[in-house]
């Protein structure tokens, strides 16, 4: 038996929008720990990384190690049906071949629920090896949305180079070429508008536009997004998800030929 | 021009 209830099932659709346009599927993993999904986009570019530890749902139980194959497409007309005030709970037997989804609304009012057949799916899983980052940054997660819809006009990639002195984004095509740069803050009265650089050697890296827009689509989640860069490896941008987990995307770099 | 890497030259397949 698998059940999990989260009260602010808002979170569950924000989840959901980060992920839907990046992925067709996906296995959702669930243990005593909680509920992970790792998958790849379909060109295998990018990597999508989520982790909701048990802890942050106000019920979870999960008798047996399970894993939910599921249509993203599908899940996403589901979680449209809930409101975001509602509590979501999900529940499937051991070995199962449906997910049930309950919307309760605050007070208790209405309750619906929708199953969902589930998939199987032969998905790859790859083993992330564990890295020490030259360039951490954190930054806020509008912020950096803005940056790189604004830059995207311009060009196809965008070149993120991070000094300690702070981070710069970069981009060049046919009409022109854009830079933003943004210095770390000094001091600033709400920490979700700070911009810190943890620098240990400088690094420069381009990255493709459409994938960072993509990623940009889990800013509902936190109000900060931290981004992770070492010369030639992926990059990892990762989101908060409230205090209990995160989402994360790698992505591999664009090189000159 | 640049050429996209794709994840597989980094992570291993579990």
């Amino acid at each position: 038996m698998f059940e999990a209830r989260l009260t602010q099932g808002s979170l569950l659709k924000k989840v959901m929008e980060a992920i839907r346009e990046l992925l067709n599927e996906a296995s959702f993993d669930c243990s005593e720990n909680g509920i992970q999904l790792q998958a790849m986009d379909n060109s295998h570019v990018s990597l999508v990384s989520l982790n909701m530890g048990s802890e942050g749902f106000d019920k979870f139980r999960c008798d047996r190690n399970l894993t939910m194959g599921m249509n993203l497409a599908s899940l996403s007309k589901i979680l449209k049906c809930a409101s975001n005030s509602d509590a979501i709970t999900l529940k499937a037997q051991d070995d199962p071949d449906t997910v049930t989804f309950t919307f309760e609304s605050e007070n208790n009012e209405r309750v619906s629920d929708y199953s969902m057949k589930l998939i199987n799916l032969d998905q790859e899983h790859l083993g992330i090896p564990d890295t020490e980052y030259s360039c951490v940054v954190k930054m806020p997660s509008a912020d950096f949305a803005r940056i790189c819809k604004d830059l995207s006009q311009f060009g196809d990639c965008i070149t993120i180079s991070c000094t300690k002195e702070g981070i710069k984004f970069s981009v060049a095509g046919d009409i022109g070429t854009g830079n933003v740069k943004l210095a770390q803050t000094a001091n600033v009265d709400k920490e979700s508008e700070a911009v810190t650089v943890e620098m240990q050697e400088p690094v420069s890296l381009t990255f493709a536009c459409r994938y960072l827009n993509h990623f940009t689509k889990a800013t509902p989640l936190s109000e900060q997004v931290q981004l992770s860069l070492s010369a030639d490896v992926p990059l990892v941008v990762e989101y908060k998800i409230g205090e209990f987990g995160h989402i994360r995307y790698y992505l591999a770099p664009k090189i000159d030929e | 021009p640049k050429k996209q890497l794709t994840l597989s030259a980094f992570f291993d397949q579990r």
